[in-house]
């Protein structure tokens, strides 16, 4: 059929049949739709322009300009149903795929993406998002973990402390994730917990995107005296975002509940079985 | 013997803000990112001798680090193998665990000997295959599942069905 869905007992999630992106996530448990549109962007990093000499490198964040470019507007997708798992293979490009999964049971979305290395043969340094877009009115608010404890509350363009005369649309815009950030409207809230430190920010209502890699051509006089060039191709890079969509009122449950396990996981060990007794009993 | 020293030490090299933040040169980077494996590896015998002590067998056990690029060489080869997961939360979870094997049927079973559900897919551009299973762990605590292969049986290993009119 034209329809590209998985889900499980709790959570349906529906990508769009021709350009393979996610368009809709649903609790089925809560009865929530929500249009969710999530791709991947690079912003262009600053070498410095007739505004600022500033460069984006290791310490600074600064994009060349507002607007990100898509790493692709569509992704060639492969399914895979089992009875344990559902899952969305998705390429966007060589150096770009993710893996959106359901495993049964489970009420987040998880989204496995890897990135790089990223190519800047065409001589631009590169700062790769991850973005998820929907018609949530947030008003200018969203909110950011601080250490995985204290939830903060940003508004953009603005500062609780002082009056902040906005030069950085972006840059200034962007903070620190340590585990998650959420957005909300009176009736529901999306959240996006992180498997590491990310940058994040939500730049226009209803939007939230986080930054999973970067590459940078220039140093950006910070002391450091290297630009963010790993060695050879460079890295790439292999994480995960885990997606929760809750009535605003109950969500801090389901979202702190899941960070616990994504923070202190189960450790894995392996061994081939049948070994000596340790004591003599 | 095992030693967690060394992973503290490193822990605490690394509240530098260069290793938090990743303002360092790169040959600090990977100096920061070497001293922490170095720490991991005496960190390994110390949970080997709690497991053989709270399991009561000396066990040959077996950390793989890769698990992220599903890279295992132990399950990839082995006819039958154990899976202990060990639980740091004060709660009983459940959570899928996910193996690199090669294309072969399994039978997994849970530590009171009985048969799991388990499935094994096809990794995304690649012809990887994963054994998947659920797994319950208690507060604290942990579990130990027996993974044989099924001699002879092919499994149905879920391959991704291209879905986009273009090739993958």
């Amino acid at each position: 059929s034209g329809d590209l869905t998985i889900q499980n007992e709790h959570i349906r999630a529906r990508f769009d049949p021709v350009t393979g992106l996610l368009v809709e996530v649903e609790n089925l448990d809560q009865n929530l739709l929500l249009p969710v549109r999530q791709a991947f962007y690079w912003y262009n990093a600053s070498v410095g322009n007739n505004l600022s000499t500033q460069v984006s490198g290791a310490y600074i964040f600064r994009p060349s300009r507002q607007e990100p470019w898509m790493v692709s507007h569509w992704a060639q997708t492969r399914l895979v149903k089992t009875r344990l798992v559902q899952e969305v293979h998705q390429n966007f490009s060589a150096w770009c795929s993710q893996v959106v999964r359901l495993y049964r049971g489970q009420w987040h979305l998880e989204l496995e993406w890897t990135v790089g290395p990223i190519p800047v043969g065409d001589g631009w340094g590169k700062e790769i998002i991850s973005r998820f877009d929907t018609a949530l009115e947030t008003k200018g608010l969203f909110y950011t973990d601080s250490n995985g404890r204290e939830i903060l509350e940003r508004r953009r363009d603005y500062r609780p402390t002082w009056k902040l005369n906005q030069t950085e649309a972006v840059a200034g815009n962007y903070y620190p994730v340590n585990s998650r950030i959420y957005i909300r409207d009176g009736t529901m809230q999306l959240t996006v917990l992180t498997d590491r430190s990310q940058g994040g920010s939500s730049l226009k209502d209803g939007s939230m995107e986080l930054m999973v890699h970067r590459k940078l051509l220039k140093d950006d006089s910070r002391g450091v005296g290297e630009a963010l060039l790993e060695d050879g191709p460079g890295r790439w890079v292999r994480g995960r975002h885990l997606v929760l969509l809750d009535k605003a009122r109950t969500a801090a449950s389901g979202h702190r509940l899941q960070a616990e396990k994504e923070v202190l996981a189960p450790q894995v060990v392996l061994a081939p079985g049948g070994g000596a007794p340790y004591g003599l009993k | 013997s095992g030693d967690s020293a060394p992973l503290n030490e490193a822990m605490a090299v690394l509240q530098h803000h260069d290793a938090v933040s990743g303002t360092s040169r790169q040959h600090v980077a990977d100096d920061y990112a070497r001293q922490l494996a170095a720490g991991w590896g005496p960190c390994e015998v110390l949970l080997s001798n709690a497991l053989a002590r709270l399991s009561g067998f000396k066990e040959n056990f077996t950390y793989c680090r890769n698990l992220n690029i599903s890279v295992c060489p132990l399950s990839q080869t082995a006819k039958n193998f154990q899976v202990i997961i060990y639980n740091p939360l004060g709660r009983n979870i459940d959570w899928m665990v996910r193996l690199p094997v090669l294309e072969h049927g399994f039978v997994v079973r849970d530590p009171n000997d009985t048969v799991v559900p388990s499935d094994v897919v096809t990794l995304p551009s690649s012809d990887g295959q994963e054994l998947l299973f659920p797994a319950s762990v208690p507060a604290l605590g942990f579990s130990t599942y027996s993974v044989s292969q099924v001699p002879g049986r092919r499994p149905y290993a879920h391959r991704p069905q291209p879905r986009s009119p273009w090739t993958w």
